[in-house]
């Protein structure tokens, strides 16, 4: 399959994922907050994956538009990045978007 | 000269200094705080250098103990990051720091 599906099929087998990179820190502000709401994200490194890495956050830009990290989707919903999740947080609605998915 | 010694030379040289790197969000932020209080600061992009910026990178690590952008100094004075200018910022303190400073 092309990377553009491998990442409609991540994002459609793990409740919560975010693509990040593990020395940017909004991707780690994004990951400690989720951790924090005892959530845990399916994160995939694009600097630990050589390559590949740019290419994966190319397929990202295709399907979403958004090139960037972290890159966040939450019931195979796009979310957007750091300062996206973050303001659904403040308004309460992280909260709810996570409360409706099997966790368990 | 060293490296160690150009960030010396540099840092002397200019009232306010940030080491930064063009596409990370915590260096945007120092950068955009500093042009919102009117500071025009002298800015090193360490992503735009080539190999020499690593190596600078691991030179600011030596002089200043932090290897993390972004890398502020204020006066000669080494600062810290991101985290450490916005704190300095909401006490008030950072606005002190740079009416010491003859930046006209
Ligand atoms: N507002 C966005 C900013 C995202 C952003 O600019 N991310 C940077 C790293 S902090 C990025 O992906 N830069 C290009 C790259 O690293 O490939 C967010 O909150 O996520
Ligand atoms: N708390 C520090 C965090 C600094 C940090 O971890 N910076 C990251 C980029 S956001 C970094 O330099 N990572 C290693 C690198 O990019 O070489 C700050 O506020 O500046
Ligand atoms: S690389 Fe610095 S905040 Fe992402």
């Amino acid at each position: 399959p092309s990377l553009e599906e491998s990442v409609k099929k991540t994002v459609k087998e793990h409740p919560v994922v975010v693509y990040s990179k593990t020395w940017c820190s909004y991707s780690m502000e994004v990951k400690a907050l989720l951790e924090r709401l005892g959530v845990e994200p399916h994160v995939i490194e694009l600097d630990q994956l050589g390559s590949e890495g740019r290419e994966l956050q190319d397929a990202l830009e295709t399907v979403t538009g958004q090139f960037t990290v972290p890159n966040v989707f939450i019931g195979g919903k796009h979310i957007g990045g750091c300062t996206d999740t973050l303001d659904l947080y403040h308004k309460g609605e992280l909260t709810n978007l996570l409360g409706e998915l099997n966790l368990s």
